[in-house]
């Protein structure tokens, strides 16, 4: 454990906590993408199946019961108990184009041919993309709250500082995960226009909103 | 020795 990888898992924790608030206080998922929740749901159920079969340590098992808890509360916020403020006309990104593809890539490049660790690697390229229906949502409708704008912030800063994870872990223990690397080399790049707009106009107390 | 297989981070 180092500084990059205990502040990445926390900007991970403050970002999905930043969305159950935003939607529990506001009373509506306005402005959400329930089928990015949907794929973060199924990237923390298909990773963390080793909460089964291995113990690694209390904080790795609390922080993965949390943070699949917290996917499907948000899940169920959206699709059950504030359906009705669901914008489901601009939530159309499809998300077969992603699912498929990366089912067939984890099949294909893994570390070893068994049905965990290739579910484990179905959920760190599925994680890399997942974000894409949200950030094309925005993109349709031309704008974000502010809230939800710190939502995505967080949650690109945590996989920005597991970058300097791999890189500390690489250095100091030798350790590198070549999938991981390059997975969250992609999910981190896919934020950068995004970080650039929050940098640009959020911090200066604008709202979020694109040129039509 | 690091065991690749055995996913310490989140």
């Amino acid at each position: 454990m180092n500084i990059f990888r205990l502040t990445g898992d926390l900007s991970h924790l403050a970002a999905i906590i930043i969305l159950l608030l935003k939607i529990w206080k506001s009373r509506s998922c306005a402005g959400i993408s329930g089928k990015s929740q949907i794929l973060f749901a199924l990237v923390f159920t298909t990773r963390y199946l080793d909460l089964f079969t291995s113990f690694i340590s209390l904080y790795n098992t609390c922080m993965k019961l949390i943070y699949i808890g917290c996917a499907y509360a948000t899940v169920y916020l959206i699709y059950a108990k504030f359906r009705a403020t669901y914008d489901g006309n601009h939530d159309s990104f499809r998300v077969e184009f992603l699912v498929v593809p990366v089912g067939g890539l984890s099949v294909l490049i893994n570390h070893d041919f068994s049905p965990l660790e290739i579910l484990w690697t179905f959920s760190i390229y599925l994680e890399s993309v997942a974000i894409l229906p949200q950030l094309f949502m925005i993109s349709k409708t031309g704008e974000a709250e502010t809230i939800t704008t710190h939502y995505l912030f967080c949650l690109g800063l945590y996989r920005a500082l597991y970058l300097f994870n791999w890189i500390w872990r690489f250095y100091f223990e030798g350790f590198f995960d070549m999938i991981a690397i390059v997975a969250g080399v992609v999910q981190t790049v896919l934020y950068c226009d995004f970080f650039y707009l929050y940098v640009t106009k959020v911090l200066k107390g604008k709202k979020l909103s694109l040129p039509a | 020795e690091y065991n690749i297989y055995q996913h310490d981070e989140l």
